[in-house]
Parts: C-alpha cells; sequence; structure tokens
C-alpha cells in the first residue's frame, strides 16, 4: 500500500487494491504462535486465512484450541501442519509473498476429520474453503504440502510411542491416553529434565530454582542456594551482605531484602504488643524517649497497617535490654522508614518501651442501599 | 459480564477501569489502598509506560461521568517477574497512582485475604466488569454471582493450558454467569461474615466466552500472591532511597 499505516487499513478495507491486497500488504513476521514454532518455515504475516489480525489474536482464538485437541484424535496425520498454515500462513521472507496451503492438503484435512468434530456437535471451520487454496502446480502457483519430516505433533503436545500426539497437559497426569500408554512411563522428574521438590516430588523447572520464589512446600528450591562468610546473611536473591549492615535504612541486597521486615510489633503474655525494630539481624526495643505520636503513626504505616490506636510507655525490667534509641536529631532527616531514625549503642534515660496497637486497614465496605422514599 | 445484570451505582467502590487512549476503557482494575491498584499482567503487558495509562474510580456508566468520578495517572507499574504470556501464569500486576484516592462512599477499597484464606469449591462469590455481554459491550457496569470450582475440575475443561496454584475456577456452564473480554483485571470477590468484602480473585482467561463450548472463567488467585503484593507496596513506599 502506499500509506504505512497499510496493515490496518488492509484488514478488509477497500484503500488497497483487491487484486493483491493480501500479498504485498503487510511484512513477514517471526513465528512467535507456540503452537506451531516447529514448522519447515518460520515467518508468517497477517491478517490470516482465519481473520485474525495478529498471532496474539490467533493464539487466543477458538481454532488454536480446537485443532490441538482434534490433533489427538488421530483423524489425519498433516492436521496441525495444516491447522499451522492458516493460523500463521507462510511469508516468504523474500518477496514478503504469502505461500498458501495446497488445496490437496485442506481437503484431506476437512476429508478425515470434519466428521470427528460433527461427531461432538462442533463445526468445521467455516471459512477454511479449500478451493481458496490453489491447486498443486496450477500455473506456477506455490503452494505448501507436508514432506516427510514434518512434525505431526506441535510443540504443545507429547508424541507417543505410536507416533500419535496427545497434549502435553496429558503427560503423566496419571491417566493414560496414548495407545500405548507411553505418556505415562519415564515420569520421574529428571527423565523429564526437571527438578524434584524432595517434599512432595514435585517437579519444577531449573528456572524456578533458588530464583527467590519459593515453590517447595519446604522451600527447599530456595535454600542452598549460597554460602555466605559468618559475618554475613543471605539477601532473598541468595546474595551474601555484612550483618551489620541489615535494617541499617539503606538497601545492600540489590532486591533490598536487607531492609525488609524491620519494624514489627512483638506480643507478649498480657497480649499487649512491643514495637520491636530489628538491626543486624537482632531484634531491640525502641525506647521511648523523645517519643511523638506520628511515630506511632509511620510504624503502623510501615508494617501495613492502619492508624495507631494505641501507644503507650511500658518500664522495662530486664537489666540487659538491647535498646535503639531514636537519633538526636531524627526530624531532620528526611528518613522514609522509622528504623532509620534510630540509633544503637545509646542508653534509655527512661527505661521504658513503646506497646503500641494498630487499627486494621478500613476496607471492603460498601454504601449501605440508599432508600429514596416516593 | 455474560448472565449478569447492571450494577446499582456505588455498589462495588473497589472497581476501577484502566484506560488508554484513543481506545477508552481496556481493561478492569481494583482498589486495594489509596495509592495502589491492582490488575492483571496481560493487560499491560507490552505496554509498560506509565504514561499511557490513567485510572477511573467511582464510576458506573463509563458513558457519562458521575459527580463521584476521580481520575488519576498511573505512577508505577509492576509486573510480576514470572508472568508468563504463552502459559497465562502469574498473571498479576500491580499499578501505583502517581496521587492518592480520596476516600469516599463511591470509591474505597477492597480487603485483601490473608495468604491462608483460600477460597473453597461451591462457594458464592461476585464478578464484576464492563466487559463482553455476549451481545455487546456495556456502558454500565455489569455484575454476576459465580461458583467457585475445584481446580481438578477446572483442568478437565482445558486440554491445551494447566490450571495452576496461581488461579481459581469459577463458573461453568453454559448460559450462566461468566466474565468476557474486557473484564479482564477487574475482581472476583466474596463477602465474610459482618459484611466485609475480599478481594480472592482477578478476571484473567478462559474458554472463548460467548462460543458454544462450555468452560469456566479462570482468575489469578489473589491469596497466592498477598505476601508478594505487600512486599512491593513496601518496598515502593518506603524504601525510596
Amino acid at each position: 500500500c502506499l500509506y504505512n499505516s497499510c496493515l490496518d487499513s488492509c484488514g478488509g478495507s477497500s484503500l488497497c487494491d483487491p487484486s493483491n491486497s493480501l500479498n504485498n500488504c503487510s511484512q513477514c513476521e517471526p513465528i512467535t504462535l507456540e503452537l506451531c514454532m516447529n514448522l519447515p518455515y518460520n515467518h508468517t504475516n497477517y491478517p490470516n486465512y482465519l481473520g485474525h489480525r495478529t498471532q496474539k489474536e490467533a493464539s487466543i482464538s477458538w481454532e488454536s484450541s480446537l485443532f490441538p485437541a482434534l490433533v489427538q484424535t488421530n483423524c489425519y496425520k498433516y492436521l496441525m501442519f495444516f491447522a499451522c498454515t492458516i493460523l500463521v500462513p507462510k511469508c516468504d521472507v523474500n518477496t514478503s509473498q504469502r505461500i498458501p496451503p495446497c488445496r490437496a492438503l485442506c481437503e484431506h484435512a476437512k476429508e478425515h476429520c470434519e466428521s470427528v468434530l460433527g461427531i461432538v456437535g462442533l463445526q468445521w471451520p467455516e471459512d477454511t474453503y479449500c478451493n481458496q487454496f490453489p491447486e498443486e502446480n496450477s500455473d506456477n502457483q506455490t503452494c505448501l504440502m507436508p514432506d516427510e519430516d514434518v512434525e505431526e505433533c506441535s510443540p504443545s503436545h507429547f508424541k507417543c510411542g505410536s507416533g500419535r500426539c496427545v497434549l502435553a497437559s496429558r503427560r503423566c497426569d496419571g491417566q493414560p491416553d496414548c495407545d500405548d500408554d507411553s505418556d505415562e512411563e519415564n515420569c520421574g522428574c529428571k527423565e523429564r529434565d526437571l527438578w524434584e521438590c524432595p517434599s512432595n516430588k514435585q517437579c519444577l523447572k531449573y528456572t524456578f530454582i533458588c530464583d527467590g520464589f519459593p515453590d517447595c512446600p519446604d522451600n527447599m528450591d530456595e535454600k542452598n542456594c549460597s554460602f555466605c562468610q559468618d559475618d554475613e546473611l543471605e539477601c532473598a536473591n541468595h546474595e551474601c551482605v555484612s550483618r551489620d549492615r541489615w535494617c541499617d535504612g539503606v538497601a545492600d541486597c540489590l532486591d533490598s531484602s536487607d531492609e525488609w521486615d524491620c519494624v514489627t510489633l512483638s506480643k507478649n503474655a498480657n497480649s499487649s504488643s512491643f514495637l520491636t525494630a530489628h538491626r543486624s539481624a537482632t531484634a531491640h526495643h525502641v525506647c521511648g524517649d523523645g517519643w511523638q505520636e506520628t511515630l506511632s503513626r509511620l510504624a503502623c504505616k510501615q508494617m501495613g497497617l492502619g492508624e495507631p490506636s494505641v501507644t503507650e510507655l511500658i518500664p522495662e525490667q530486664e537489666q540487659d535490654q538491647q535498646w535503639l534509641t531514636l537519633h538526636s536529631s531524627w526530624e531532620t532527616l528526611n528518613a522514609t522508614t522509622l528504623h532509620e531514625l534510630l540509633v544503637k549503642g545509646q542508653s534509655c534515660h527512661s527505661r521504658s518501651k513503646i506497646s503500641l496497637l494498630c487499627t486494621k486497614q478500613d476496607c471492603g465496605r460498601r454504601p449501605a442501599a440508599r432508600m429514596n422514599k416516593r | 459480564i455474560l448472565g449478569g445484570r447492571t450494577s446499582r451505582p456505588g455498589r462495588w467502590p473497589w472497581q476501577c477501569s484502566l484506560q488508554s487512549e484513543p481506545s477508552g476503557h481496556i481493561c478492569g482494575c481494583v482498589l486495594i489502598a489509596k495509592k495502589w491498584v491492582l490488575t492483571v499482567a496481560h493487560c499491560l503487558e507490552g505496554r509498560e509506560n506509565a504514561a499511557i495509562w490513567k485510572v477511573v474510580f467511582g464510576i458506573n456508566n463509563l458513558d457519562h461521568p458521575s459527580a463521584f468520578v476521580q481520575t488519576r495517572l498511573v505512577k508505577t507499574i509492576i509486573l510480576h517477574p514470572r508472568y508468563s504470556r504463552a502459559v497465562v501464569d502469574y498473571d498479576i500486576s500491580i499499578v501505583e497512582l502517581n496521587e492518592d484516592i480520596d476516600e469516599t462512599s463511591y470509591v474505597r477499597p477492597v480487603c485483601l485475604p490473608s495468604p491462608e484464606q483460600s477460597l473453597q469449591p461451591d462457594t458464592y462469590c461476585y464478578i464484576t466488569g464492563w466487559g463482553h455481554m455476549g451481545n455487546k459491550m456495556p456502558f454500565k457496569l455489569q455484575e454476576g454471582e459465580v461458583r467457585i470450582i475445584s481446580l481438578e475440575q477446572c483442568q478437565s475443561y482445558f486440554d491445551v493450558k494447566t490450571i495452576t496454584a496461581r488461579m481459581i475456577c469459577a463458573g461453568y456452564e453454559s448460559g450462566t454467569v461468566d466474565s468476557c473480554m474486557g473484564d479482564s483485571g477487574g475482581p472476583l470477590v466474596c463477602e465474610r461474615p459482618g459484611g466485609q468484602w475480599t478481594l480472592f480473585g482477578l478476571t484473567s482467561w478462559g474458554s472463548v466466552c460467548f462460543s458454544k463450548v462450555l468452560g469456566p472463567g479462570v482468575y489469578s488467585n489473589v491469596s497466592y500472591f498477598v505476601e508478594w503484593i505487600e512486599r512491593q507496596i513496601y518496598i515502593h513506599t518506603f524504601l525510596l532511597n
């Protein structure tokens, strides 16, 4: 087309010359549709023969579920190949010309599989009428026919020992689907190039190991991921950071996990909760000297809770209690967290710790239905 | 929403509309705190530029902004790092607004579940959205009640996709309530004793909603992600230095 916005306008509009609007209207693009990643060609262009305008649209289409399921019935050996020639039509990268499937391929697929669909009350996709495709070798129009090394199964299938294709989700699901039961053989994680959780035998991709997201019930996939020195602690992403940098107000782990959960509430026997601040991976009581209500508000907010409801100063009985006290000029620091405002090693004159109760965030309430008297 | 009904204004004050010009409404979203919204990753994938998005609250009819409307620009978009487009897993995203919303009876956050709270099959919950109704796209917010089904039963409806612990399934008889295109990112909420509503799911994917094929809607399982959500809000709120 003459205008660079050709792709949109070509989708069925008359802006382009109808005789070749589909051939030189859009550029070739690499195939990304996972279902068709094992074809003898790897470029396509859109719209395809089913009217989908993009590969994303094709990937969520009805046909992208229908054909893989139909392939399992073994109704036609090259059904998946035919399905892909209309879902992601071949595009010749040199000429940007589209290479359609041959009419015979379409007719064989339809002839063998339409009746199978009929059994379950479904129809062959409407706009795959075969005479839109060229005869093989007719007036030098090239078209696609499967050669002997074409893959019968898509990457989303498992190939049974008998050659049949079943969907990969059926592999090792405890139900044999192949006529030779081969989909329930070699089901160990190792055989499938996966990693096994010791606690529940669950299989995991290797990329999930030590990636900071626990997957095994006992988090074993996130253990033994790094070997830190004695004076270091392991971050969530398994880096090692020295212990005295934990909860100092500056993120040293790349994922900032050394500054997580630095302020908590610890419950004691009579259910009041004391404000606890962590420093160098050790829990400390917070000294009440100079405490203000704005600090209670910051503490509750930092813990993801609502407003503070009760702040009390409780005398501390223990002599050798470890304290964190407020920085002498905490109000001038532009800190965003409470633990940044606290320092270690100072004495607590009042010898009293902070007891704090925070309300829960108010949420999930709907206005009462308005009753308008008439 | 298929098979639902038009919602009364203000009935779902946490429901929001994720919009981008020139098309307007793209996806649903859910207010979880004054400055934070949840939606699904597949709505934002490939369009993670915060500047092209805006979030509209307090609205019932997309075509008639009411007096209660609040619109915010987007400051930060956080897609789950494990989101996988191929299998639509880890389909969740957090959006930070450029400023707090004003909490009113028409705009207020929903509760998040605790990580241990999971939905039992046969529980009834609500889904809402401005998505396809089967014959048209509505202007007015739609709502519908759906029944939670087990993951095993849900897997039996989907051959190509695997149902994972990050998902919840709901509703499955054809002709009953189901979510559809345009509802994505919107809430699946359940009422707790005492009248508080909790967000358990975000509309994510499912069978082709208005075709003859049966199939449940599949929702991102918010309970699975609560710790990640709270962690991200903490990092982007408190660890700014």
